[in-house]
């Protein structure tokens, strides 16, 4: 008699969480633009059995967007992830791992990603402001702003803007434009006057950073910067990099 | 009918095969949501 098919593997099966943890790791590890996203639910799973010990394995992902930046050196597992109010965006994937003897790898994936309806945020909170295009001309100008204010008062490396990665605004009862964008270090200090001829450092994550500015437009003027730059780590030799803090710096 | 007496049988059918207590099983997927709906 031959035997029994193995049960299909549910979606919440320690076996399940294991493929979807690994090919996290593996979306996050081969992105180099944006946030960290985390797991929020596996879709589906389809096991393929290919011979002994070796199987290949399907899997449908649904991810939500953190506040860490793909360059921070925040473990996923200590990132924040963004609330429905601050306009998630989800992203879904479709995975495929080759797991042989018990060793996942990732194969190939599939990302697609999309905000949340701004109709539905309207309805849970009229006043959250919406994501706006990073080309936008009010996040252009409040990213400029910020970054020229950031270097106009800290010593140090001139930092130039890396990318926008996220940007809203709220127009009422205040104006307000909200951006955060990844800056890196380049080889001028912020005293140099011609800043055009600076080049960026070489890519290592000591030479990067993320910043985040609140712009006020109405009913007053108002500019508040926060940057954290991913090089000033506090090394201690008895914790693990994970729990290490990181120096922010906060310019009003 | 052809039909009614086969929906009456799967009906028993079912009946006998669930033991006292019988609690079903959540289905395979999607999994549990970990965050929120969106």
């Amino acid at each position: 008699v031959p035997a029994a098919p193995p049960a299909p593997l549910g979606c919440d099966d320690p076996k399940s969480e294991a493929a979807a943890e690994a090919a996290v790791n593996y979306i996050n590890g081969h992105s180099h633009h944006g946030f960290k996203f985390t797991l929020n639910r596996i879709e589906n799973i389809r096991v393929l059995p290919q011979g002994p010990n070796n199987e290949v394995i399907f899997l449908e992902l649904d991810l939500l967007e953190t506040t860490c930046h793909i360059l921070s050196p925040t473990a996923l597992e200590n990132c924040t992830v963004r609330s429905f109010t601050d306009h998630a965006v989800e992203g879904d994937c479709d995975v495929k791992l080759q797991n042989v003897n018990g060793q996942l790898s990732v194969v190939a994936s599939k990302c697609h990603s999309n905000a949340d309806s701004s109709e539905d945020i309207r309805q849970l909170c009229p006043q959250c402001p919406l994501l706006a295009a990073w080309n936008d001309t009010e996040v252009q100008a409040a990213v400029t702003e910020a970054l020229n204010d950031y270097n106009s008062k800290n010593a140090g490396a001139y930092l130039k803007l890396l990318e926008i990665g996220r940007a809203k605004i709220q127009h009422h009862p205040e104006h307000i434009v909200f951006v955060e964008f990844a800056v890196a270090a380049t080889n001028c200090s912020t005293e140099e006057a011609n800043v055009e001829t600076c080049q960026l450092l070489p890519d290592d994550q000591s030479n990067f950073g993320f910043c985040t500015a609140t712009k006020v437009i109405r009913p007053s003027k108002e500019l508040q910067v926060n940057c954290q730059l991913y090089g000033h780590q506090v090394p201690t030799p008895d914790t693990p990099l994970l729990s290490r803090v990181f120096w922010s710096i906060n310019t009003s | 009918s052809v039909a009614r007496r086969a929906v009456a049988e799967a009906a028993q059918h079912d009946k006998v095969a669930r033991p006292v207590g019988f609690v079903p099983l959540p289905p395979p997927c999607p999994g549990k949501i970990r965050h929120f709906k969106i």
